[in-house]
């Protein structure tokens, strides 16, 4: 599935 | 950044330094849950890892460090400084009820089937159950001190805020992370029930908040 979502959040 | 995230961010920190304060200055746990801590603790644990290894901003970093060390510390005053007030009595719930499925889940709903991957969902899905051992603690000895009360009233609202981040950033960035956002409803729909009872009991100056 998508996996580009940027990890940016905590 | 936007200030809903922002601003959960900062609930979520003011939140995790209630209670260490109130644990260490009133040099007792009792009413707090070690098992929800200790959840906590391992969900910024499984997070975290990308501490080392992916650099997003110095805000980023500092908070994930400050989390942690807090989080631990925290743990360690409930199960070392301070066991002896310790309530295991009361903090009763089945944590494996909860580690197992959000294990399980994590393995069959993720992103991608990588372990720093894997462990992410999995702090996300267990992040949205931390919480429960401590308001079935609650429910069970029928009472809450009011400065855990506003413990719990600034995790809900920093959950609460950052559906607002997600409500915000699907509007200006079309971003959209699903499994965040389903967890974070499921999380936050937790806190509802507390939530009446703190705006209707705690706020009304009754000082304890005690359940019906």
């Amino acid at each position: 599935e998508d996996d580009k979502i940027p990890k940016d959040e905590l | 950044m936007n200030i809903f995230r922002l601003s959960g961010d900062v609930c979520h920190l003011v939140a995790i330094i209630i209670l260490f304060l109130k644990i260490w200055r009133s040099k007792s746990c009792a009413g707090i849950s070690g098992k929800s801590q200790l959840l906590f603790a391992l969900v910024f644990t499984t997070r975290y890892l990308d501490l080392f290894t992916a650099f997003i901003s110095i805000y980023n970093t500092v908070m994930k460090v400050v989390f942690l060390v807090l989080a631990y510390a925290t743990v360690s005053l409930i199960y070392f400084r301070f066991r002896k007030s310790y309530d295991s009595e009361s903090d009763s719930f089945r944590v494996e009820f909860l580690l197992v499925p959000v294990a399980g889940l994590s393995f069959l709903e993720n992103y991608s089937f990588t372990p720093l991957e894997i462990l992410w969902t999995f702090s996300i899905y267990l992040e949205s159950v931390a919480i429960l051992p401590q308001l079935f603690m609650i429910t069970k000895t029928g009472e809450a001190e009011s400065i855990t009360t506003h413990y719990l009233f600034f995790l809900g609202l920093y959950r609460t805020l950052y559906l607002a981040n997600w409500v915000w950033r699907y509007h200006e960035e079309g971003f959209f992370d699903q499994i965040a956002v389903v967890s974070g409803v499921v999380q936050t729909i937790f806190y509802c029930d507390f939530f009446y009872l703190y705006f209707t009991r705690v706020l009304r100056g009754s000082g304890k908040m005690t359940l019906p």
